[in-house]
């Protein structure tokens, strides 16, 4: 464990945290997008099939855990809470989110470390992580302006994977046989993706603006 | 010990 891999799960607990506050304290989740969280629980459930076969420490399990329940529970509560899915924005929240779903699970299928159940399953874990933000991110252009908590939970979620590539970068630089390319490569990707969010937050915080996407 | 190819990190 190293301090940018500890920042980056820190990081990215606050941002579940930030969006389960946002969903609890105003009761609503307008401007997040439901197929985002979909996919996060898939991501979880496909990555963590390891959680009772490989013991790696109490803090991993833990955190697995965590991450497992967050994200269902925050579907959970999208599709079931009746005064939170009113305010869902069903009809600006339309990506093709089953495509990602698909593509990704092909790919692990032909790009994988092992051909394994649960090596093909990492991988597609790790794929499907990369692209999870997009219908969120289409849904911040629909909608325009961003309330405050949405944007600091994106921001937090696009900085805990950025604080992974440091992780990556160091442990390439201090571990002889750390090679990790899938998760660094895709790590990239989805770091890229949030760039121009990145942007456009940074000049928001910067002119102590309103953070608003342009269309 | 966990084999190279375990997953450690999340």
């Amino acid at each position: 464990m190293n301090a940018f891999r500890l920042a980056g799960d820190i990081t990215h607990l606050i941002s579940i945290l930030v969006l389960l506050l946002k969903i609890y304290a105003t009761k609503s989740c307008s401007g997040i997008s439901l197929k985002t969280q979909e996919l996060y629980a898939v991501v979880f459930l496909a990555r963590y099939l390891d959680l009772f076969t490989d013991f790696i420490s109490v803090y991993n399990s833990v955190m697995k855990v965590v991450f497992i329940l967050s994200s269902v529970a925050i579907v959970w509560c999208m599709r079931r809470h009746r005064a939170v899915k009113r305010s869902y924005d069903k009809e600006l929240d339309t990506f093709r989110h089953y495509y990602l779903v698909g593509a990704c699970f092909v790919f692990a299928l032909l790009v994988h470390e092992k051909f394994t159940f649960q090596e093909v399953f990492w991988a597609f874990s790790i794929y499907l992580e990369a692209v999870a933000i997009i219908p969120q991110l289409v849904l911040l252009q629909r909608s325009g302006n961003v309330d405050n908590l949405t944007g600091q939970y994106v921001f937090f979620l696009g900085a805990y994977r950025a604080l992974y590539i440091l992780n990556w970068i160091y442990r390439y630089f201090t571990e002889a046989k750390f090679s990790r390319w899938i998760a660094c490569i895709s790590g990239l990707v989805q770091t890229a993706l949030y760039a121009d969010f990145f942007y456009y937050y940074f000049l928001s915080w910067k002119n102590n603006a309103k953070l608003n996407l342009p269309a | 010990i966990t084999s190279p190819s375990t997953k450690d990190e999340l």
